[in-house]
């Protein structure tokens, strides 16, 4: 049976989404591939309302605090931050690469924007991204259509403004279907 | 429908409501 739907706690401030925080982390030396990729990824909680966010988020690590390949992924509750689930398929993401020291500050931005519905871009936000990686950090936004280009310059302007990005950071759009032609995330 | 829109300062301030302890 499916389980009850998570709603806001009486006196809450419901959010317009449920949201899902994951968590994963590739081990040493191991191949990424899509099998070990769903084994890897631990969802974390699920929350309706702005107390349920903060109860969970203030108890986590911070992502810049995090050592080797880990990454946190935010993403509306039934959405799996996968490109095989229904809602990724025909999507993509704006990816933007951060230089080491920024991840906390940005992740935080990124998501108290989409929580807050300052995306206006109706359901299209699936989810997002903080990547861990050795030399820089990468956030990434998903969409739900990669070729509606209306919502995808809507995202990208937002983004700007709320990461509060210097004007010569490079952002680079990517459908899914591109990354799994070339069999890369980045 | 109608969408429910929380700005960052908001939000922030709802980080330390005692119901999100």
């Amino acid at each position: 049976s499916p389980r009850p739907i998570l709603k806001a706690g009486p006196g809450e401030h419901p959010l317009q989404f449920n949201y899902s925080i994951w968590f994963s982390r590739r081990s040493p030396g191991k191949q990424q591939n899509s099998t070990n990729y769903e084994q890897n990824i631990k969802l974390v909680g699920t929350f309706a309302s702005v107390e349920q966010f903060w109860r969970f988020y203030s108890h986590m690590v911070r992502p810049g605090d995090l050592s080797g390949h880990s990454d946190f992924h935010l993403f509306k509750e039934g959405i799996k931050p996968m490109w095989e689930d229904e809602a990724n398929k025909d999507g993509g993401k704006w990816i933007v690469r951060l230089r080491k020291g920024l991840a906390s500050r940005c992740w935080e931005n990124l998501i108290l924007a989409m929580l807050g519905e300052q995306f206006m871009v109706g359901e299209e936000i699936c989810g997002a991204v903080i990547s861990i990686r050795f030399q820089e950090d990468i956030v990434s936004v998903w969409n739900k259509t990669a070729s509606d280009h209306a919502t995808t310059t809507r995202i990208r302007d937002t983004l700007r403004r709320v990461l509060n990005l210097p004007p010569n950071t490079i952002m680079e759009y990517k459908a899914h279907q591109d990354s799994l032609k070339d069999n890369s995330s980045f | 429908g109608t969408r429910i829109i929380y700005d960052r300062a908001f939000l922030m301030q709802m980080r330390n409501s005692p119901h999100a302890k």
